[in-house]
């Protein structure tokens, strides 16, 4: 099963065209394994991103080197995907009793 | 399926057993139609409600084609008890259902979905093998027969937004394309997806207006202005390539292109930041704002059919 420990989704605000290209180009980086949520559109629209452990470093300082805003929108993915199956699985265990 | 929980999110045994309690619970509304099997061999099943008649006008509705998307078969599963509960209850209803049929698929990408309960809950792909290479799956929505191949999605088949081999490479989108061609009466086509709160019309592969965007956009202001109506939800509406970007080969392109002329895509909730990880206690409320939006195209196609 495919864990995503230390994964990150970043939401990015990009301010002007220039940054949605800078932002396209990091797609193209096939080796950082990016995971667009919502890809690069019209200005004015995030862009989100989930980003492996492994990548984190070098997208932030990518982004902070181009100027371009990002929040963290979720600090850490698996924990999210923990909680979800844990009600999943208490409804099934429920229903089975 | 009164007892059955809404407010979570369910496997794909359970959804199917879901669909087989609908039917049996409303046999002369409720059928279910078995239009292909998937990459892997699942069925790909249709729910059809109908109150008779011989091939009469009709609405095709589908969701979790993107597997991830989660809060659209959750979605699917709660239309389909809307529109079985509803029928001689709610008048707009009843009148749609009295003239026309609606076909809903629920779990559009079988293969993808299991694959998100079972090893990766952020699949989005079909499950197909590409010979040549590593990666696996097809973009369901990059594969249709509709600016196929253009710039908007991807020659990787590492790519989340893989076109595939050729259009209607997907046995999942083969098996639509056949059913919609055999049925021949389609008059509203509704792709559902997630996320960013959007509702879409053609065209995603060109710059070029459909030549019924005026009636399009206006439609989708409706509808969008019914669905915010509910909870406040704040939708953005427009066409494919100008309201997002650039999407070649999708649903809904090709079924306008097939003279559907009521398409649309949804793009769901999130609203704030959990994105494909919706909380399922955001499942009724997006399904009932959804809902909303979702009867004022389906009664403006009842009440301009073509």
């Amino acid at each position: 099963k495919e864990d995503f420990v230390g994964h990150q989704v970043l939401r990015i605000s990009v301010a002007d065209e220039a940054q949605v290209q800078k932002v396209t180009e990091l797609e193209e980086l096939e080796h950082l394994q990016l995971d667009f949520w919502r890809g690069p559109a019209q200005t004015g629209s995030p862009i989100d991103v989930r980003v492996p452990f492994a990548s984190l470093q070098a997208v932030k300082v990518f982004l902070e080197t181009h100027g371009i805003e990002y929040t963290i929108m979720i600090e850490d993915v698996q924990s999210l995907l923990d909680e979800e199956q844990e009600q999943m699985f208490a409804f099934q265990a429920r229903a089975a009793s | 399926t009164d007892t059955f929980n809404y407010a979570i999110y369910h496997t794909l045994e359970e959804i199917y057993g879901f669909i087989d309690m609908l039917v049996a619970e409303y046999p002369q509304l409720v059928s279910k139609l078995q239009i292909g099997n998937t990459y892997e061999g699942r069925p790909i099943y249709v729910l059809k409600f109908s109150t008779g008649g011989d091939n009469r006008p009709a609405i095709w509705i589908d969701t979790g084609i993107h597997s991830r998307e989660w809060v659209t078969q959750a979605s699917g599963v709660w239309f389909a008890k809307k529109i079985a509960q509803d029928y001689g209850q709610d008048a707009a209803l009843t009148s749609i259902l009295d003239s026309m049929d609606i076909f809903l698929e629920i779990v559009t990408n079988p293969d993808g979905f299991a694959f998100t309960l079972s090893k990766n809950r952020l699949w989005r792909k079909t499950r197909s093998i590409t010979a040549g290479s590593l990666c696996v799956g097809v973009d369901p929505n990059r594969n249709w027969d509709a600016g196929f191949g253009l710039a908007g999605a991807s020659s990787s088949p590492c790519s989340q937004t893989y076109y595939g081999k050729f259009a209607n490479s997907e046995v999942e989108v083969k098996s639509i394309v056949d059913f919609v061609k055999n049925h021949g009466n389609i008059k509203a086509f509704i792709s559902i997806h997630s996320y960013s709160q959007l509702l879409l019309y053609p065209y995603g592969y060109t710059t070029e207006s459909a030549a019924d965007q005026a009636e399009l956009d206006q439609l989708a202001e409706s509808a969008v202005k019914a669905l915010s109506s509910l909870y406040g939800t704040h939708f953005k509406y427009g066409s494919i390539i100008d309201t997002i970007y650039q999407a070649s080969g999708s649903s809904i392109d090709w079924a306008y292109n097939q003279g559907i002329k009521y398409s649309y895509t949804f793009e769901l909730r999130d609203t704030g930041s959990y994105g494909f990880l919706l909380p399922a206690s955001q499942i009724v409320p997006t399904a009932q704002e959804t809902w909303l939006a979702l009867q004022t195209i389906m009664e403006y196609t009842l009440n301009h059919l073509y």
